[in-house]
């Protein structure tokens, strides 16, 4: 464990408690996508299918269930909680996200590491985690209001991923044998993906003004 | 080796 992926975990869990925070206690959803938060529950069911199999560390163990937990209860809250569902822009929210596993699950098929059916699950939770934000990305470009704690939640997101590249990049120079170019490409095509709400992210916060995305 | 490569990320 170096400090560029103990920040990038600790940017992801800050990311879902912030989004956890705001559903739990403005009961409000508003501006966050049931798509990408659907994703994201897929992305961690089949990611962490060695959960109960295969011990790497209580941290690992814990961290796996808070984002299993988390993301379910997300989508519990989103489509179930008698208040909470009324807040959801399901107008904007039209990403057809089911189209975008696949495409994943024939990649996954086609480029892993071994043919195995956990690890080409495992594969396919990285090229489908690349693409899950897109949903929410769509959804904030509509939106005219976007909330802080929206835009908090996408920035920690952001931050999680650019974090991991530099884990990479560390464990690249520090480790034997850590040529992985599934993780690197799909991981960089999700960090890319940010790039454009970041820059819009920082000169809101750099002007001290609401946090708008150009149409 | 699973258990040391990047299986051991979240």
């Amino acid at each position: 464990m170096n400090i560029f992926r103990l920040a990038g975990d600790m940017t992801h869990l800050f990311s879902v408690l912030v989004l956890l925070l705001k559903i739990h206690t403005i009961k409000s959803c508003a501006g966050i996508s049931l798509k990408t938060q659907e994703l994201y529950a897929i992305v961690f069911a089949t990611r962490y299918l060695d959960i109960f199999t295969n011990y790497i560390s209580l941290y690992n163990t814990i961290m796996k269930l808070i984002f299993l937990g988390s993301s379910f209860s997300i989508v519990w809250y989103m489509r179930r909680h008698k208040i909470v569902r009324r807040s959801y822009d399901k107008d904007q929210d039209t990403f057809r996200h089911y189209f975008l596993m696949l495409p994943c699950l024939i990649l996954a098929l086609i480029i892993n590491e071994k043919f195995t059916f956990r690890e080409v699950m495992w594969t396919f939770s990285l090229y489908l985690e690349a693409v899950a934000i897109l949903p929410q990305l769509v959804l904030l470009q509509r939106t005219r209001n976007i909330d802080n704690l929206t835009g908090q939640y996408v920035f920690l997101l952001g931050a999680y991923r650019a974090f991991y590249i530099l884990n990479w990049i560390y464990r690249y120079f520090t480790e034997e044998h850590f040529v992985h170019w599934i993780t690197w490409i799909s991981g960089l095509v999700q960090t890319l993906l940010y790039a454009d709400f970041f820059y819009y992210y920082f000169q809101s916060w750099k002007n001290n003004v609401k946090l708008e995305l150009p149409a | 080796d699973y258990l040391d490569d990047y299986h051991d990320e979240l």
